[in-house]
Parts: structure tokens; C-alpha cells; sequence
């Protein structure tokens, strides 16, 4: 499994529509500080279930919609949607029932994840375009590293902190991964 | 779930040491039960020694050598299982100029299974990677993707990103 | 003392803006007292709008946006008093190439007063220095200095002691 | 005033006695990660009076003191000296009273402050190689930004943190610079 696209509509600094196609392989984003590279990163946990607004640089959740700049207004949503490719031999190890949701979309070869949020501070997820819960999309990436707090997503500035994480905390990666 | 765990735990310790000894050519790493006997509720621990060096604790560690020791876990946790995918942000940072080169080696290696996004300032880091998305203000405050072409013309390209 | 830290402040306000500035080329920053009417006690605040982008608190700011808003301050709080040195830790780390040549022009003007002293992986800040001290383990664990030339010479001088 | 030479004697990976000889201006120390460059930042900031072993990065203050490596054996005792010149316009502006062990000091061309510990952890400091107390060398340098907690020292990773500091901490910085 592999992420094939990233799409970002108003979130953080990507006012316009905006699409990254993905290679398989080692994918490479660069750019001049303060362009918009980390809010990439946040849009991908974002979207994958991140609840933290303080591990998105945030202080409420709506901070993460476009805030306007000196020239545009702020605008009211912001949406992010990762399409997911599944080659055979690598699909999710889904955990949970085998007719459950996250099981159905394991043996697709395509499939999206969507997080949408509006000025209200409403929030809606959806699941190839048709809605779903937070603990859908959790109980799809459970126990594969991509979970907000798995070991698979480093932001900025943490790497040399990962080692001295307290003994529990490198308990929870191993479980992970288990 | 006790056996899972500890089956998982020593696998996750083997992988670990090896690509330790890999990134650092020499020294020794282990992962370490804080308490063996209560496998259920035991933390984990790191021990690193960087080649020629005393066993210390993480602490005495440099921050380059922090970094490289935290990929070497990262990345043998992800050996365990097919994880989708990686996203690293600027984790070169702290890294001096040889011990990118070895990070970009076993980035090369991973990425045939398993795909990467790293986020760099790097220039050898931009080098070694299969595709280059570059992303640019050109209006204040508002974030677009440009395209960026490897080899000569990236500096150009790079510089048009500035 | 109330006069004095009001006096400071004030000063160090004016010193903050103008060097964020520099550092930037644009945008607007400012000292804030969360307080303004205990000035025994009141706190201080940082408010920082990289050009063109709008007012946010401070977690919004990049790494590299985040490193020159400091420095830009330490700077301030420099000019305010004969310092007797500054010694900096890799704070160039996050900066980008332009923002590495910002930083070092800074640099480069306030070492005129001031004594610096720095430790780096940036190529460009090692060209701009007066000196250079090459630190190395020729046996592993023990460190020792070795001198290194600017120009030609450092590629080689640093290859021996990477 | 600036830092002439620097003399480490055991310190952390400085198992031979080191001598760095520094000039007025930009002296930028470079190496290979791990090589002993922040070593020297820590044994500055220990010489000026550093009580925190979190920020040497160690357990307990004699962990300073070179540990040994595969080939020889730990030292008994760490030894850190700093020579500093004064030229006219720029001596340091002494707080306390006139006639004060600072004040005399403050006046002198050239002043060297040493700081020892041995494996017993008994330490030592010493200024112009006679006994003196931490006080008088904190007293020497109190408000110039260079004490242990001042703004002119900023150690590895922790730039970035500096905006993000509480207003409390932000306030001491203006204090010192006062
Ligand atoms: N909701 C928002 N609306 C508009 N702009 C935003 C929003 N949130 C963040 N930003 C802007 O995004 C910028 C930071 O982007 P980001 O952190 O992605 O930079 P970066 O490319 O990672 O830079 P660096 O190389 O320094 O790490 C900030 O300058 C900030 O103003
Ligand atoms: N008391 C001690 N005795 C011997 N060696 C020590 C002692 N304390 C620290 N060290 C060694 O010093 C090394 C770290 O040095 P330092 O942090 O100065 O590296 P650095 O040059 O700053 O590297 P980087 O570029 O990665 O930041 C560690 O590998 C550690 O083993
Ligand atoms: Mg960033
Ligand atoms: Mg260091």
C-alpha cells in the first residue's frame, strides 16, 4: 500500500486546490523555509485521525483552515484527502472484524480518506467519499505505523527527541508494530 | 497477547542492532526490558554505543548521533510489518555530510519496499530521491507546488523556489 | 527598577523590529508586556508576521521562521550591552540557504563588537568566519583539535576530520 | 572582553589537556557528528557556573569528568579555564560593591576563571588561579548574558524553542540585558 495522491483545499497555507502526485519510492519535498513543506506533513496526520492541535502548531482545530493572508480573506473550510493504492501483496493487516468496514476497504485496490472541517469547528471524515467515523479510520491504519502517534510520521524537530521518549512511550511503538 | 509482544520486542531488538551497526559502521545497540518479568506492562529501553565509545546513557549522545540512533529504530520497526508508508521531516537536520550519505543509502534500500516522503534541506538528500516536489510563496502567504527537475537543472529550479 | 526593565524593554523592543527586518527583508515584529501595568512583574511576549503572511501566534512560524524570530531577538538583547561573547550551537541547523546568508551577513556585522562563538555543518557559515577549529577523534572517544585552512584547503582539512 | 584560550583538562571526551586559542570576531568550530564539538560549549557554560546536569546533558556532575573509551580508563578529575582580555571601552560593567572581589577583577587586562570537580564531587572554583566561591563568579558576570540561564549561550536544538519560551522566562532575558 502506498499513498498515489495528496489533495489539500484550504488547508494552512494551500488557499487554492492543490494536488501532489506521489511516486512509489523515496519522494522528496523541497522548498524555502516557511513555504508550506511542514503543512504537507500536517495535512497527511491531519487526515489520517491527528487530534492533537498541538502537534498540528495550532491552538484550535479551525486554525487549520486558510487564514487569509494580506491580500485574500479566510476562507471557511478546509478538506484533505490521501487516495491510497493496495498492491496485493502488501494490503493493510487489517485489525477488527471481518465484515467490519476497515476489512471491506483492505481488499479494495484503491480507496481515499477524506478529513473535512468548517469554521464551525464541525468536522466530518468519509471513506471513499462516503461518510465515516473517526474510529473508522483509526481501526484502518490500527497497528500499521501510520497512526498519529505511530512511529512511521516524525515531525520537525523530534527526531533526536524519539530516544529519549520515557520507556512507556517506546513500549507503545513496539506494540505498534507488533 | 504476552507472547506477541515478546516475539515482536526481540525481533524489533535484532533488526535494531543491525541497522545500528549499519548507519554507524561498528558499535553496539540493544533494546532492554525495564522489567523482564511483566511482559505486560514492562517499558522498553535504549542502550547505544557508537564505535570506540563507552556504553553511556542516551544522553551523553551528540545530536547527530541521537538522530542516526533514532532512525535505526524507526527504520527496524518498520522491517517488522509492511508499513504504508514513511514520512520523515527534515530528520537530516542534525546530520554531517558523511553520515547523510549513509542515511540516503539506507533510505535507497527501504524505499524499494516501502514508500517515503521526506521533507529536506538537504542537497544530497534531493539527489537520491525518485521524484522532487518542490513547493513555493510565490504570493505571500499562499503555499503552490512548482516543478522540480533533478540534475543541473535543479539548481535552477531550486533557486526559482527561494 | 520598574524604569529600568521599562527602559530595556522599550530598547529592546525597537533593536527586535529593526533586525527582524533585516533578517526577513519585510514582515513586522514586536515585544509585547502581557502586563503593562505591573511592570514589576508583567511578562513578555513575541509577536511575529513574516512578510506578506498574517499576524499568528508564534506556533505558527516554520522551523526555519521560528530560528530567525530568535535570533533576531538574541540579537537585540545583544546590542543592548557590551556583551562578552555569544556562543551559538548549531542555530543555522533549520535555515535555508538564503536564510543561511542572511544570518551569516548578520553575523558577520556584529562580530565586528562582538566576539562569536559558533559551532556548524553549514559550508557558508564556515566561509564567513574569522577562524576555524577543526575538532576530530582520531582515536575514537578521545577528542582532539586540528587545525583547518579556509578555502581550497578546508575541503581537505574537513575530509580529514569527518 | 572576550575569551582568549579555552583550557580543558578531562573534560567529557577531552582526555588530553586541550588548549583552543580563540581570536576577537567569528571562531566557528566544525567536525563530524559526535566529534566533541558541544562538549566545548558545555564546558563554557560549566566554567560560568552551570548546577544543571540535564543541561550537560549528564546524570550527575561528575559524569563531566572523561569516562574512559575501549582503550583507557576513566580520569579521576575535570578541569575547565577560561583566560579572558579586557580591552579599555568594553570591560564589564560590575554589579555589586565597589571594592568587591568583582570589581577588582573587572579592572584587570587579562582574568582567568577555572571550575574542577573530582570523582568524590568536590569542586573547585577558582579565579586568577586563587580559591573564590560560584558567587563571585556568578557576581562577575551577573547581567552581561553570559550566566548559565542568559540569552547569549544557546545550546544544540534549542533555537527554535526560544520564541516559544513563557512570558516569565522571555522577561528574565530583558532583566539580564538591563
Ligand atoms: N491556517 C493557515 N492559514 C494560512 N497560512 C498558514 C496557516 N497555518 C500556517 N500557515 C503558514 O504556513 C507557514 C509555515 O509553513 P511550514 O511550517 O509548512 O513551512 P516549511 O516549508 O516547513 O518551512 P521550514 O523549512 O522553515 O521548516 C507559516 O509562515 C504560516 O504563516
Ligand atoms: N564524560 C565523558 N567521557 C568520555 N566521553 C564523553 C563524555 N561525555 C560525553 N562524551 C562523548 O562525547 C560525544 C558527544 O560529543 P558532542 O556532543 O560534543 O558531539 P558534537 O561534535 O557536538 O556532535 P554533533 O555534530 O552530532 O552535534 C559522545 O559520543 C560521548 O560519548
Ligand atoms: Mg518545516
Ligand atoms: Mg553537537
Amino acid at each position: 500500500m502506498r499513498i498515489r495522491q495528496i489533495e489539500l483545499v484550504g488547508f494552512k497555507s494551500f488557499r487554492e486546490p492543490t494536488k501532489v502526485t506521489l511516486l512509489p519510492g523515496l519522494n522528496a519535498i523541497v522548498g524555502p523555509n516557511g513555504c508550506g513543506k511542514s503543512n504537507i506533513a500536517d495535512a497527511i496526520r491531519w487526515v489520517l485521525g491527528e487530534q492533537s492541535v498541538k502537534h498540528l502548531r495550532a491552538k484550535e482545530m479551525e486554525d487549520v483552515i486558510f487564514g487569509g493572508n494580506e491580500t485574500s480573506a479566510a476562507l471557511g473550510m478546509a478538506e484533505v484527502t490521501l487516495s491510497f493504492e493496495q498492491a496485493d501483496e502488501a494490503s493493510l493487516g487489517v485489525e477488527g472484524p471481518e465484515d467490519g468496514l476497515a476489512a471491506q476497504i483492505a481488499r479494495l485496490s484503491e480507496f481515499t480518506v477524506t478529513r473535512r472541517i468548517y469554521r464551525s469547528g464541525e468536522s466530518q471524515y468519509l471513506i471513499n467519499q462516503s461518510p465515516a467515523r473517526l474510529r473508522d479510520i483509526t481501526d484502518l491504519f490500527l497497528g500499521s505505523g501510520v497512526g498519529p502517534k505511530a512511529y512511521a510520521m516524525i515531525e520537525q524537530g523530534r527526531v533526536s527527541q524519539i530516544v529519549q521518549a520515557k520507556p512507556e512511550e517506546l513500549r507503545l511503538f513496539i506494540e505498534e508494530a507488533a | 497477547t504476552r507472547a506477541r509482544f515478546k516475539e515482536t520486542f526481540e525481533k524489533a531488538d535484532v533488526k535494531f542492532r543491525e541497522l545500528f551497526v549499519e548507519l554507524f559502521h561498528g558499535g553496539r545497540a540493544t533494546l532492554k526490558l525495564t522489567n523482564p518479568n511483566n511482559l505486560l506492562e514492562s517499558g522498553v529501553e535504549i542502550e547505544a554505543q557508537p564505535p570506540g565509545k563507552r556504553v553511556g546513557s542516551l544522553g551523553v549522545l551528540s545530536g547527530g548521533e541521537r538522530a542516526l540512533t533514532a532512525v535505526s529504530l524507526i527504520m527496524a520497526l518498520f522491517s517488522l510489518r509492511t508499513t504504508p508508508f514513511c514520512l520523515l521531516d527534515e530528520v537530516d537536520a542534525p546530520l554531517d555530510d558523511a553520515n547523510v550519505a549513509r542515511f540516503n543509502a539506507m533510505l535507497r534500500r527501504i524505499s524499494e519496499r516501502t514508500q517515503f516522503i521526506i521533507i529536506t534541506h538537504k542537497q544530497r538528500t534531493m539527489e537520491t530521491a525518485d521524484a522532487l516536489y518542490g513547493v513555493t510563496m510565490a504570493e505571500a502567504g499562499v503555499s503552490q507546488m512548482v516543478s522540480v527537475r533533478i540534475g543541473g537543472a535543479r539548481e535552477e529550479a531550486l533557486a526559482a523556489t527561494a
